[in-house]
């Protein structure tokens, strides 16, 4: 019935950007023929992202689509696989020294570096920055928060104040918003640099009354960033293509099974989107 | 998963259940509500049915990745005394611990089916 | 049945527990009583995991039939509206026992499931 | 992954003759890419079987392959099914005056017929006869009567003293022909018209020790009927051919399907076998 059957792990399932990066997946899959599994860590747990590669693997699908999260485990990781006769297709977030076939996604580095680049402009050049990132370990995170600090080091108007970690979760990024609101009263800009970090920023931001005194630049396209950006309580987001990701990541599995050439690196678009820019 | 399809399968269940008392009830007094009733109970019914295939299709791919990693515990453990008998202790100890972890990847994978 | 699939299931798991133990024990004693003891398990793994396809596949047919069921069930639900409407008594007495007759059926075969 | 469903209801599930002819039936269906289903009642019992015929029909199976078992209830319950676009078969036992498409399976008049003849000439005539049936309501076994009475009608020493049923039961083939042996001493010789009828008289009789006195002729060929014979107990059995009739039931059903012609009345064959005729 079923010509390939791959599997899609991201770092949590049921988060509302990697839900559209399946739809994306599964479009491509429906089209192909592809049986699809979508699995990972109901909430982001490195173990269980690991484990559920493994799984995989002994599962003997035909490919797996993954971020490549950490250089440190993921790297050694989707070696072993490789090494089974598995292709491995990094998607969102690269494993650059890794054994992975190809990646798909934003260029993190040039993202991060786009948003510093905004807030200077919004800003003009004065502003004391907390930065709300996803975890620490993972790669494209730190590549987001690299790219936006070499943006705005050469500006004496901008100092980043504080670095904070959400675990990708709503309810630690809300957490870390507030301590931040509370510890660094100083504090006049923010940029979250996941999808989920950006919204709970603003609505800790607007539960203090403060969205007229701080700046947020946030990431990613969801509906809850989009209203904010209408209401103004963000002023800006670093757009990403997650539904490509996952249609374009499918149709290359098929092409590296199918013997094709694939292009070892392919970057998603990512640019800033502004209240401006909405219909 | 098993809960899901249990959930499914007493949804099921239970509105055959009510279409029958409503169109027994509309043929018994001939009242347009009940009709109604039906009617939309009876989309309902489709979205279950539909839902079946869905539901139980999650079944099918764990069976397949089950046999699968069978395989692969068969194959490692294989390995691991083709190892051990070349006196590759580092082989061998390798292909043990994959093993032991694809044995506990299968006692999990039983409560997926 | 769900009995067959369950006891099929549970015996997987306990033999590939019992491989794994008896690897264990050749690769710690060299003892080739455990080798033997391996290799006659491992057939008996393979035996198994070929009998889930046959024990599952029932489980295939058994849903089709389901769905079938459901659409038998609507058919004759709608058939007794249509009869009713036209005031033909007697064709839809008959499509309702039939309505009557398949619930029951789905009640049923919800315990194959 | 198979092109067609069919569905087999025997009168008894695990039956040994009834396993045969699933045997048949699924030969055939493996070749041909059936998913053949084999459902009935476990233990002979007709509104079970009228149940299972309907259900299979509620299920919007392609074919029902089904003895035509009594007139009364079958050949409308046949009928409805066939109304309902799903073609019938019947198998084993004809119910002529349905709707079915077609049967495949013994010419049971003629088969009681041939033991009615075998009988004769075994007795040389002079025989107080008991006959063990299956049911008295099924059309086959009806049938074997028929014809087994009309063979010997015309021999004056040969007289039916009992006629019972065994409700294709073992156990109750076995009471019967106890309560015979005692209630008619002057039996001489008992004719089975089921599978297992014969079987269970051969046992009985060497119970009491009366394998030297009394005649048996029973049907069809399990393995313990023909052990009956090596050992004498048993004289003759009429043969069918179970396996044959599985396997052409689905071949028919497929030949039907596909909108091919198909006879309406395939006969498989029958005739007496003796020890003379065993290797
Ligand atoms: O990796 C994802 C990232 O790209 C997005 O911005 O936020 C959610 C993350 O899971
Ligand atoms: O119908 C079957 C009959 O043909 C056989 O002789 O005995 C068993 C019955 O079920």
């Amino acid at each position: 019935k079923y010509q390939y059957h791959f599997v899609m792990v991201p770092e949590e399932l049921d988060n509302d950007y990697w839900r559209l990066v399946e739809k994306g997946a599964r479009a491509a899959a429906d089209k192909y023929g592809v049986q699809l599994e979508y699995v990972g860590p109901k909430q982001a747990n490195i173990e269980d992202h690991v484990k559920t590669i493994e799984m995989s693997a002994a599962s003997k699908v035909d490919g797996i689509m993954t971020q490549g999260l950490s250089d440190e485990q993921f790297t050694p990781l989707i070696n072993r696989v490789v090494e089974k006769g598995i292709p491995v297709i990094t998607v969102d977030t690269d494993a650059a020294n890794s054994r992975r076939e190809a990646y798909i996604g934003t260029d993190n580095y040039y993202a991060g570096y786009l948003a510093g680049k905004e807030l200077i402009a919004d800003t003009k050049g004065k502003a004391n920055v907390a930065i709300i990132t996803g975890t620490f370990y993972a790669n494209h995170m730190q590549q987001r928060v690299k790219g936006f600090q070499d943006a705005v080091k050469e500006e004496k108007g901008i100092h980043i104040i504080a670095v904070e970690e959400s675990e990708i979760s709503r309810v630690k990024a809300a957490e870390k918003a507030t301590q931040i609101l509370k510890d660094h009263p100083e504090v006049t800009a923010f940029f979250g640099t996941s999808a989920l970090d950006g919204i709970e920023i603003a609505q800790m931001v607007e539960k203090y009354q403060k969205q007229n005194q701080i700046y947020i630049i946030g990431f990613d396209t969801l509906p809850e960033t989009i209203e904010y950006i209408r209401k103004g309580t963000i002023k800006a987001t670093v757009v990403q293509e997650p539904y490509q990701m996952g249609y374009g990541a499918v149709t290359m599995m098929i092409d590296l099974i199918n013997g094709k050439k694939v292009t070892p690196v392919v970057h998603t678009e990512t640019r800033i989107l502004r209240l401006k820019d909405l219909p | 998963e098993s809960f899901e399809r249990f959930l499914l399968l007493n949804d099921i269940s239970q509105r055959s259940n009510l279409l029958t008392e409503k169109l027994h009830g509309y043929i018994l007094d001939k009242e347009n509500s009940h009709l109604k009733d039906y009617r939309r109970e009876k989309l309902k019914l489709i979205k279950d049915q539909n839902r079946l295939y869905k539901v139980m299709s999650t079944q099918e791919v764990t069976l397949t990745n089950y046999k699968n990693m069978i395989d692969s515990f068969l194959d490692e453990g294989d390995a691991t005394i083709g190892a051990f008998q070349q006196d590759e202790i580092n082989q061998y100890s390798n292909h043990f611990n994959e093993v032991l972890k694809i044995n506990s990847f299968l006692q999990e994978s039983t409560l997926d089916l």
